[in-house]
């Protein structure tokens, strides 16, 4: 028996919504420890990375573990019939090919449950090892979004620059060039606004927009994004959900022919 | 112009 509750179904849209644009589907490996999800993008240009810890669901039950490969626009058309305030519970019978959302009003006079078939996927799992990144940033997660915005307007590329003065993005083409520059802030009021820097040697990579731009659909989730990156190696971006687990984005990076 | 690289081209499957 699998069973688990958030009494914010917006939680869960907002996940959902983080992921649906890289992938068509996925599956959820639920456990004691919680819900863990890692899949490739169609192109293996991106990973997605979620982990769920089962402390913060408010109610969590996994008696064996258990994979469930799901639809993501089957998953996302049953969300949307979920209100933000709505409870949400998952269930799943062990060794079931289906899996059961109830939503629940908050004055409990609502109850409505959506049973969606669940899928046999190909498991493609990658090893990721611990890695010392040369340069973690971090930043408000509203104004990566907006940079990697902004920089999609001027080439299909964008070049992240990190020293210890800073990090700049850039973006060329057609149009003309654009540079954004993130000193680390010296004091700021609230710790959501601060951008840091940890450096150990500078790097410069490039990274296509297209992807950077579907990574800050996690955006919703998080005040801050962590930016982790070294000399050829795939770029990390990481937003914490608070309480409750992480979601993590990897990239290759583009290389020079 | 800078290529691609695929992820499989640092990490391996599992």
């Amino acid at each position: 028996m699998f069973e688990a509750r958030l009494n914010a179904a917006t939680t869960l849209k907002k996940v959902l919504d983080a992921i649906k644009d890289l992938l068509n589907e996925a599956t959820f490996d639920c456990s004691d420890a919680g819900i863990q999800l890692q899949a490739m993008d169609n192109s293996h240009v991106s990973l997605v990375s979620l982990t769920l810890r089962s402390d913060g669901f408010d109610k969590f039950r996994c008696d064996r573990n258990l994979s469930m490969g799901m639809n993501l626009g089957s998953m996302s058309k049953i969300l949307k019939c979920a209100n933000n305030e709505d409870t949400v519970t998952m269930k799943a019978q062990d060794n079931a090919d289906t899996v059961t959302f109830m939503f629940e009003s908050q004055n409990h006079e609502k109850v409505s449950d959506y049973e969606m078939k669940l899928m046999n996927l190909d498991q493609e799992h990658l090893g990721i090892p611990e890695t010392d990144y040369s340069c973690v940033v971090r930043m408000p997660a509203m104004e990566f979004a907006r940079i990697c915005r902004d920089l999609s307007q001027f080439g299909e590329s964008v070049i992240i620059c990190c020293t210890k003065e800073g990090v700049k993005f850039s973006a060329s083409g057609d149009v003309g060039s654009a540079n954004i520059k993130l000193a680390q802030t010296s004091s700021v009021d609230k710790e959501e606004e601060a951008v840091t820097i940890e450096m150990q040697e500078p790097v410069s990579l490039t990274f296509a927009c297209r992807y950077l731009n579907a990574f800050t659909k996690a955006t919703p989730l998080s005040n801050q994004v962590q930016l982790s990156m070294s000399a050829d190696v795939p770029l990390v971006v990481e937003y914490r959900i608070p309480d409750l687990g992480h979601i993590r984005y990897y990239l290759a990076p583009k290389i020079e022919e | 112009t800078p290529i691609q690289n695929d992820l499989t081209e640092y990490y391996s499957l599992i």
